[in-house]
């Protein structure tokens, strides 16, 4: 099974290992609350 | 004619063989470290100085363990693996086996090993494994005193012998001193100490460097300063190190051949460890990414020979994906995932193929429809029970019951096993008192894409993927056109049960049927499949203030296609919160 999770343009700024890894193709185990993201606050800003 | 053709066909057979046996030589020579493969290692990385914390020279000394056999040891560090020679057949093996691994402050410290009894003709069986954090091993015993630690049974935890090890970090000052004397000794052909004008030209040349003649000689005549033709080693040393600084005159790797462009520590760690891999000294053997690869046997090799593309990073797409790489976070190591070989062959035939897809198309859907029902109401029967301990036994290093809420006894079928809750506490959520921060809603493997278009650009390979499709006509999708996303992938043995990633009010439900395609990669990287936006899928929108809306979108699959949901509309979740499982059932 898969969950996936789409959020809104320019909203998170996601972890960079997170991404270096899919970069290049390679799944990442980690577990449930590892941190995953964080706000970008320009656009949390504008809707603040 | 017929005995010509038969010969012929022979020796083309013998040549195409030999040919696949260099192939692979060569390629497995490529994959070892400082090689530049594009296994992960050091040559590929560029390592600051802050985060250069020196390099360890890890010692497999021996073990002992319950009971005579021939015994073999693997150490995964980081993204490699190596493993030792196969010991005689004793209680008592010893290896003495070293090898050099690059220490980053903040890269992997944590080293498994593992020993494996062997086997003639089958895969070599894991009987114990213990780990070690090198840094901390370096800081308590710095005069690389061998330490004994327990070898773990990785199904029940006991302990079934003890590894003895020891390891040393080199100071970097010190592995930079040593580092210039030690390529210059490589051409100090007469082992005096000292170098000729035509040792060091050929040293030149060895690290590619192309200057001219009269550079050569303008840096040797620095160096002889009593201009009798001959330098002292640590002499040129000195000057090399601060010529490289100024203009790098090693270009490439005299070893293996690379090509150095990064900065004057990258090309010293990659030659220190390379010089070590190609000169003998180490008597370890690498080029593995997991321990379950470097224990294979022999037979296994045989097969290696024609799946070699299998060996990388990741998942290798088309007809060459059968072995699932994933980086653990934890730890960042590398762990292969355990898959049925008759499972990836079926997986293969039906979704990397659009023969395989035009039969799904014609009835395929309802039988997976059906299978999965089928199954679900197995697993709710009584009886389902018994295969608990099976599945344990499988992934027997994969899950932990210590972390289970409940005993084994208390689960009387195996779905209700398979989406056991886990002890309060297990999961600690990262920065809980910051809703700007979001975490994982799964135990799982996860890829994390900015935007879509990087996600199909490595990951997703159906050809009619995008997010309205994922979303459905249902919900309102403009605002996530071009979004970031996160995929989070269970795989059997994970725990199933899914949580918020982020907190807010659950604006509402989506359901959308569909069919029951298999979530695994093999599926998600086969452009003839669109396993996101045709399989069974609940979506639910949580509006967040840090996040604006958040669509979460809970995917069934093949066999594991009952979704539920403990929340409700309007429910106000704190991220960590659980949302809901994935069970067995249609």
């Amino acid at each position: 099974s898969t969950v996936i999770s789409v959020f809104e343009k320019d909203s998170i700024k996601i972890d960079e290992d997170l991404l270096a890894n899919s970069a290049r193709s390679l799944e990442t185990l980690v577990t449930v609350g590892m941190q995953l993201a964080q706000m970008v606050w320009t656009k949390a800003k504008m809707r603040l | 004619m017929g005995n010509g053709n038969s010969t012929e066909a022979k020796e083309s057979r013998r040549s195409k063989m030999r040919q696949k046996i260099q192939n692979f030589r060569s390629r497995r020579r490529l994959s070892r470290p400082g090689s530049g493969s594009v296994s992960g290692l050091v040559s590929q990385r560029s390592v600051s100085a802050d985060d250069f914390a020196g390099i360890a020279l890890l010692t497999l000394i021996g073990a002992e363990m319950k009971f005579k056999d021939k015994w073999l040891a693997c150490v995964s560090f980081g993204e490699q693996t190596f493993r030792s020679e196969i010991s005689n057949s004793t209680e008592k093996p010893i290896w003495n086996s070293e090898k050099k691994l690059l220490l980053e402050k903040n890269g992997p410290s944590l080293a498994r090993i593992s020993v494996f009894e062997t086997n003639r003709l089958l895969k070599n069986n894991i009987v114990g494994y213990c780990e070690l954090d090198l840094l901390e091993f370096v800081v308590q015993e710095p005069d690389s005193a061998c330490k004994s630690f327990d070898l773990l049974d990785p199904a029940s935890s006991n302990v079934v012998g003890s590894m003895f090890v020891s390891c040393s970090v080199e100071d970097p000052v010190e592995t930079e001193t040593c580092f210039a004397k030690r390529i210059l000794s490589i051409v100090d052909y007469d082992e005096d100490g000292k170098l000729s004008f035509s040792e060091f030209s050929d040293l030149m040349n060895a690290f590619g460097n192309i200057v001219a003649a009269n550079k050569k000689e303008e840096l040797f005549k620095a160096a002889d300063l009593n201009g009798d033709g001959v330098v002292t080693i640590d002499e040129l040393a000195a000057l090399l190190a601060v010529q490289q600084e100024q203009e790098p005159i090693i270009n490439s790797c005299p070893v293996c051949g690379e090509a150095l462009q990064l900065d004057k520590l990258n090309a010293m760690i990659h030659m220190t460890l390379c010089f070590d891999e190609g000169t003998g000294n180490q008597t370890m053997t690498g080029g593995f990414l997991t321990d379950r690869q470097a224990s294979y046997g022999w037979m296994f090799k045989l097969s290696e020979w024609t799946h070699l593309a299998t060996y990388d990073v990741g998942l290798n797409t088309g007809s060459s994906a059968s072995h699932i790489v994933v980086i653990d976070r934890k730890t960042k190591r590398l762990v292969e995932e355990l898959i049925d070989s008759k499972i990836v062959m079926s997986m293969r035939a039906i979704y990397q193929s659009k023969i395989g897809l035009r039969l799904m198309d014609q009835g395929a859907k309802e039988i997976l429809q059906n299978l999965s029902e089928k199954q679900g109401k197995k697993m709710n029967t009584v009886e389902s029970a018994q295969n608990i301990p099976s599945f344990l036994e499988f992934f027997k290093d994969q899950i932990n019951m210590a972390e289970v809420k409940y005993p084994l006894d208390h689960f009387k079928t195996f779905n209700e096993f398979f989406v056991r809750e886990l002890k309060p506490g297990a999961r600690p959520i990262a920065c809980m008192d910051q809703d700007d921060v979001a975490v994982s809603a799964a135990d799982c493997r996860l890829m994390a894409f900015q935007s879509v278009d990087d996600s199909t650009r490595f990951w997703i390979k159906g050809r009619k993927f995008s997010i309205k499709g994922l979303l459905g006509n249902d919900v309102q999708s403009d605002a996530f056109l071009d979004g970031s996303l996160v995929i989070f992938r269970l795989a059997p043995q994970d725990y199933h049960r899914f949580h918020s990633p982020v907190s807010g009010v659950i604006e509402k439900f989506v359901n959308v049927s569909g069919s029951l395609y298999t979530v695994n990669p093999i599926a998600v990287n086969s452009k003839y499949c669109n396993v996101f936006t045709e399989n069974k899928r609940t979506i639910v929108i949580i509006s967040t203030a840090e996040f604006g809306k958040v669509a979460f979108v809970a995917i069934g699959a093949t066999m594991v296609g009952s979704i539920t949901f403990v929340r409700q509309e309007g429910d106000h979740v704190k991220k960590g919160d659980e949302l809901g499982y994935f069970s067995f059932g249609g």
